[in-house]
């Protein structure tokens, strides 16, 4: 269960802009 | 130049362009009960971004599973009553027949984007924790 979280916040975080 | 905070109200991308603007608007999301709503919109623009790198299937397909099982399966969820039923059957066929497609979720995310830009992001601009920021 842990990894399939794991697996979507970094998808999360993948999508997001990067510090400018 | 214009603050950051001035190009927020600018338009909604323009505001998930920009990190400490997501930040601010998920503290206000969170408030109001649905982040969700945010999460889902950037899983969506992740697993279409999975696509261009050459990622495996066996991930993609895993991560369309979770995307589907957290945010739309439960037709509860803020984000499933957001979305249509035609789009909902659409991805879940997907996933059942193993048919995973870089653009699988991005009619629901229109869907819950066109949501935001008429409901919770001009709500935001109006509230508290926007205005106490600027």
């Amino acid at each position: 269960i842990d990894s399939e979280d794991d697996l979507l916040q970094e998808c999360i975080t993948s999508a997001m802009p990067k510090k400018k | 130049p214009t603050p950051p905070y001035l190009k927020w109200a600018e338009s909604l991308h323009s505001l998930l362009d920009d990190q400490d603007g997501i930040h601010l608007f998920r503290t206000f999301l969170k408030q109001e009960d649905c982040a969700d709503l945010l999460d889902f919109w950037f899983a969506c623009s992740g697993f279409r971004k999975l696509e261009a790198n050459e990622c495996n299937e066996e991930k993609k397909l895993k991560l369309a599973k979770a995307i589907y099982k957290k945010y739309i399966l439960d037709n509860n969820g803020i984000v499933s009553r957001q979305i249509k039923p035609a789009t909902k059957s659409f991805i879940k066929d997907c996933v059942m027949k193993l048919h995973i497609d870089p653009a699988m979720f991005d009619q629901a995310q229109t869907e819950i984007q066109t949501m935001m830009e008429e409901n919770t992001y001009p709500v935001f601009l109006k509230s508290d924790i926007y205005l106490e920021y600027t």
